[in-house]
């Protein structure tokens, strides 16, 4: 067994969830916020089969997409005058996605 | 050590946190949610020695209870007037864990 | 590439958050709370790679302190009157961080 953490923006998350359950995707999902942007984003947890984690990816490529957000560095605060605030454009990616090893997995 | 991951129904989590503490076990409680069903769980995140992981999944087994929920499956919303929305029974389990190796741990 | 897992006190999750992101360290933030205390914390994870794991637990540490907290102990709550809830002071930690290996990392 395999763990596939994702993290994807907020405004995938419906869509990537149906998409796992029509594929027979197990998954919890966690509300979660990015430390940069500080906005919040959510975190699928995946305990799968070693021979569908590609499946799993090749989903979640799919379905999360890149997009543009600006935002105010969160830096700026501590910089001086000379360090104001402005707008700056991030790419937010789809989806920051890694796989680990699962020693034993149980269902009670 | 290993770390131990268990998503459990919100009805056993103060009686698993309870059981936790009385045997000294030290754990991390985080608000989830089901990728199926879409409502609220817990999953518990365990970092303990390896010589009493078997203690942790016994306590864990013991506690958590499977039982029957009623839903209308998420997957209907998308289908047509012939995906009319019945409701299903489901058995929820009592408890997912899973177990992985941990590297290294420290307390600062 | 690791993955950092990092258990704070909510006091620190800003000072901590800064000093990732001036070190152009990749974060993403869980609210959780703590099994024996029942209040709320901060956890990080962070996918890194494995020549900038040090770092980041110098980081971690130089920022998350040791503070004292006084509290009820929750197994009070079952005993009889001979149990009754003296509270007592805890010292909770700055930090409880684990790292554990990464397989694959993917940004989509
Ligand atoms: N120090 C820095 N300098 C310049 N630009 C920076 C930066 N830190 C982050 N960014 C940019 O801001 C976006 C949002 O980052 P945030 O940390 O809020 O939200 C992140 C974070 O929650 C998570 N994430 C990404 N890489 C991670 C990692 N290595 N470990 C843990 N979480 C990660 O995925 C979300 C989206 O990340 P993504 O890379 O697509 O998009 C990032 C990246 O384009
Ligand atoms: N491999 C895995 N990886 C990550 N998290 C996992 C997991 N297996 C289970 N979980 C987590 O544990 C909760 C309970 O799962 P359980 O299998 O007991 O109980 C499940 C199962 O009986 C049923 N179910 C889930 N997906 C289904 C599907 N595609 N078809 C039919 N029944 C499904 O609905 C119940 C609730 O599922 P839900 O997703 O809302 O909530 C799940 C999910 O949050
Ligand atoms: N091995 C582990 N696995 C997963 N998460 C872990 C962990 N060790 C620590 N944590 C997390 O870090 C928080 C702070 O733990 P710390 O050991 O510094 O500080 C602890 C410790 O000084 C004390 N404590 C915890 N359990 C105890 C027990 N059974 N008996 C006596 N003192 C206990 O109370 C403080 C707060 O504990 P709390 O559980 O509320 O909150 C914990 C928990 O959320």
């Amino acid at each position: 067994m395999k763990l596939i953490t994702a993290i994807v923006q907020d405004k995938d998350t419906n869509k990537l969830s149906n998409a796992f359950v029509k594929a027979n995707v197990r998954a919890t999902r966690l509300s979660t916020s990015g430390g940069f942007l500080r906005s919040g984003n959510t975190t699928f947890m995946i305990a799968i089969e070693k021979d569908r984690v590609q499946e799993v990816l090749d989903i979640i490529k799919s379905i999360s997409q890149t997009r543009n957000q600006f935002m105010v560095p969160p830096m700026n605060l501590d910089a001086g005058i000379e360090g104001a605030a402005y707008p700056i454009e991030v790419q937010v990616g789809g989806a920051t996605v890694f796989t680990q090893d699962i020693e034993s997995f149980h269902q009670f």
